[in-house]
């Protein structure tokens, strides 16, 4: 099943600015505002329903310096308990994917599996090891991931990256649920006489209490 | 759910990094709520690429290191009230500024309270200045203050001074809650709870019909 990609999976209205004010430049960009990384989303069929944009990455040029803020919540995630497994080994880190649609969460060891799959076909794509991966999953607890729509869509998406602020927009509207509008920011500070920028992206509308360490 | 993804180009030491993120996610992701319930998935990843071509950022008390960090955190505050603006069914952005407790991680966690109080949300959402509610969640925090001491303020208007409640002009404050609800706009609430050096800051918002149609028919 081929992505899609076109205007009408990313049509959501930005949230409005409420970074503070501070001694730092807002700029555009998202997560691609600071050099070294590229990012793209599409719709991958992954979603129950509707042509939104449902699938992101965000790939590091070279492996990144990586920390990680994850939920306390015991019954968490596979992904969340991959990434966790991952940045025990290794804080060097190549890529996150992340889909919504389901959050592969409540969904025992064939959930894991899925996850672990999915990583060994981003790494396998990217030309790099599974323990160079994080993945998020956002979406229906307690059903699987459509896999079979999931796998032949990785390394599609993978040669659809870019570093505009077009494709940081994409991968900030694919990681959306419930969301009215998608959630980007980033920043231009001088540190040490050079020009550092900070970028992001997230998404969260409802179950909304993070306890994260 | 909440999901983020932060980018960085500066060099920086991983330990460091990872206290930024850890200390961004907490002043800003963790200081969020829409309706209490958390999450299987919250997940920040952080990536710091080093392309920028700075020294290395090694030192946690040098200014370089204070700089990025207070980068990072108010990026992620932006990123978190993002989400509590566009909780579901929201109305308004709840921005709970609490001043005077013993410590900051005391004060946010009143913030967090008041925030996360059904009964103070449900009052938002019907523009109603109730300062009762909002003295409720404080109380029931978890942290410890004397009451005389509780002050809350809503947008410019006082509402309770030193534990007493004052003879505000509720219209007038009925009238502001319904003008910031009416453009989605931001509710502010000052607390106030002592004369400590801690304070903090939580973000929320209000509790609509829309939030309980929502997730009526979102399954699971």
């Amino acid at each position: 099943k081929a992505l899609l990609m076109d205007a009408e999976c990313f049509t959501i209205p930005a949230a409005p600015d409420l970074i503070p004010e501070g001694p730092w430049k807002k700029v555009a960009g998202g997560v691609c505002a600071a050099q070294g990384f590229k990012a793209t989303g599409a719709h991958a069929g992954l979603r129950a329903s509707g042509k939104k944009a449902d699938l992101a990455l965000v790939v590091a040029d070279a492996p990144a310096t990586a920390a990680g803020t994850f939920t306390q919540n015991v019954m968490c995630a596979a992904p969340v308990l991959y990434c966790k497994d991952v940045l025990k080994r290794n804080q060097k880190i190549k890529a996150v994917l992340t889909n919504a649609g389901q959050a592969n969460a409540a969904t025992g060891t064939l959930g894991y599996e899925d996850a672990v799959a999915t990583a060994k076909a981003l790494a396998a794509a990217l030309g790099c090891s599974t323990d160079e991966i994080m993945l998020q999953s956002t979406g229906v607890i307690g059903r699987r991931m459509k896999m079979e729509n999931f796998i032949p869509a990785i390394p599609e998406i993978a040669k659809t990256l870019g570093a505009s602020t077009e494709d940081a927009h994409r991968a900030a509207v694919a990681i959306t649920t419930t969301d009215l509008v998608s959630k980007e920011a980033a920043l231009q500070v001088q540190i040490g006489g050079k020009t550092v920028h900070v970028g992001g992206m997230c998404k969260g509308s409802g179950m909304i209490h993070p306890n994260m360490a | 759910t909440m999901l983020g993804v932060v980018t960085c180009d500066a060099a920086v030491a991983p330990e460091l990094w990872t206290q930024m993120v850890k200390r961004a996610s907490v002043a800003s992701f963790n200081s969020i709520t829409v309706d209490g319930d958390t999450s299987t998935n919250d997940c920040v990843i952080g990536l710091a690429s080093g392309a920028a071509g700075n020294a290395l950022v090694t030192d946690p008390n040098s200014a370089d290191a204070k700089l990025l960090d207070s980068a990072v955190t108010a990026l992620m505050q932006g990123l978190a009230k993002s989400i509590a603006w566009d909780g579901e069914g929201a109305t308004c952005l709840l921005e709970i500024e609490v001043k005077g407790a013993r410590s900051d991680d005391d004060a946010r966690i009143i913030a967090r309270s008041v925030a996360g109080s059904s009964l103070a949300k449900s009052a938002f959402f019907g523009h109603d200045p109730n300062w009762g509610r909002i003295a409720a969640a404080a109380g029931y925090s978890g942290i410890i203050f004397d009451q005389e001491d509780l002050g809350v303020q809503l947008g410019s208007m006082k509402l309770m001074e030193a534990g007493q409640p004052l003879a505000f002009d509720k219209a007038t404050a009925n009238k502001y809650l319904k003008d910031t609800c009416a453009k989605h706009g931001t509710v502010q609430v000052l607390v106030t709870v002592g004369k400590g050096p801690g304070k903090g800051m939580a973000w929320g918002c209000d509790l609509s019909y829309d939030y309980v149609k929502i997730n009526a028919e979102y399954t699971t």
